[in-house]
């Protein structure tokens, strides 16, 4: 016979039903055989009063377990009856009740494999942060080397700007076409001083 | 028997819980 | 009338227990087994009977109510009402442990696994947001760099140009 733990009422209640009518039945047991001890010891007391009643110990006895065992027939059947209805109807979980801390599995029934994509699809956007992470570290870097080097390039054109201040300022605004001025005029001056060679060696 | 069945269904009952706590810290962590 | 909750039919049930258990253990037939005894003396019979029955009684409602307060029975009948009464549209079947529990605690994973992928997603795309504008910021830089150099290139050219002119004014100082 295949028994029914009853473990989702086990969870609920903190103990299985089955234990909880035990305890019950062990209980009433007891009580009622107690009961019935007590019953015979108030009648063998009694009986003390009465030497001439010709009833014996063994008689009351005899009378006492013949009640108890009509009794415990009718407690058993009895008790079966009770504790099926409240196996069935109080201490037990219909089928198509979820427990408050089980909700979760109605909300989000994953089957291994979506739980493992769900897995796999975070350590991806893991890995793909980590690579934008890196990225950008790579970026910022290269984004202060170019302040420095940009630094060093204008230094340079303001290096050149400074030069030509300097033409400027001495009357040169355009040195190419000074130097270029200044190499006619001497080529001139050459032509005009080989013509005054020429001439004074005819004189 | 019985002890067993109590035992194995508290856990179902409890043990998610603490797991999650663990899981959350763990996430929480790599989040920071 | 809603239905009795789980407090009550226990209680019903008990004592429809208690009651057909009295019944079953009348007095005519506890009399009938001390019989002799009956004879002798009916009222006190009756007495011990009558006592018997509600010190039984009593008993069994005392071990009730300790079992009870012990299992925390009321309070737990209640709550249990309560969830039962909010499933009563569920037909199907619900879902049970599996009783392997590494995958029984996977669906409580999922909501916190659904949030770490909601944050992991904002976070990326808060990043490659941040990062799209530094790699705009890097080329802007790149462009500006070249456009220096090119600038200092040009200037160097102009300064070649004048050295040239400059060695050929130098040359015509040169004697021939």
């Amino acid at each position: 016979m295949s028994v029914n733990p009853m473990a989702y009422e086990a969870q609920f209640f903190g103990f299985t039903p089955q234990t909880c009518m035990l305890r019950v039945y062990i209980a009433f047991q007891d009580y009622l055989f107690e009961m019935m001890l007590v019953v015979e010891s108030v009648i063998l007391k009694k009986l003390d009063g009465f030497p001439n009643a010709k009833i014996s110990a063994f008689q009351i006895r005899k009378s006492t377990e013949k009640f108890l065992l009509f009794m415990k027939e009718h407690f058993d059947k009895l008790f079966g009856k009770m504790e099926e209805v409240l196996l069935q109807l109080v201490l037990n979980i219909p089928k198509n009740v979820l427990l408050p801390e089980d909700k979760v599995h109605e909300q989000y029934p994953y089957t291994k494999e979506q739980f493992q994509a769900l897995q796999d699809e975070i350590d991806q956007l893991q890995q793909r942060y980590k690579a934008e992470a890196s990225a950008g570290q790579a970026l910022l870097a290269e984004i202060e080397e170019q302040k420095t080097v940009q630094a060093e390039l204008e230094k340079i054109l303001q290096w050149f700007d400074g030069l030509e201040n300097i033409c400027r300022a001495h009357g040169t605004s355009n040195f190419k076409e000074s130097f270029a001025f200044l190499t006619q005029n001497s080529k001139k001056l050459q032509g005009v001083l080989k013509d005054v060679e020429k001439k004074s060696k005819k004189l | 028997f019985d002890e067993l069945i109590v035992e194995t269904t508290t856990k179902r009952k409890q043990w998610p819980k603490k797991i999650l706590m663990h899981a959350i810290q763990t996430m929480k962590g790599e989040q920071e | 009338p809603a239905a009795p909750g789980r407090g009550q039919l226990f209680a019903a049930v008990v004592d429809t227990f208690l009651e057909k258990l009295v019944a079953a253990g009348s007095y005519q037939r506890f009399a009938n087994c001390y019989r002799d005894f009956y004879r002798l003396q009916p009222e006190l019979t009756r007495s011990i009977y009558d006592q018997f029955v509600s010190q039984l009684q009593a008993s069994i409602k005392e071990e009730i109510q300790e079992v009870k307060e012990e299992g925390n029975l009321e309070a737990l009948f209640n709550s249990l009402d309560k969830i039962v009464e909010e499933a009563k549209e569920q037909e199907e079947p619900a879902w049970r442990p599996s009783g392997i529990p590494e995958e029984d605690v996977r669906s409580a994973m999922v909501p916190y696994l659904l949030k770490h992928r909601a944050y992991l997603r904002k976070v990326l795309k808060e990043k490659e947001e941040e990062n799209r504008k530094l790699a705009e910021a890097v080329l802007a830089g790149r462009d500006r760099i070249a456009e220096l150099q090119r600038l200092i290139q040009d200037r160097k050219q102009a300064w070649q140009a004048i050295s040239k002119e400059q060695r050929e004014l130098v040359l015509t100082f040169k004697e021939p």
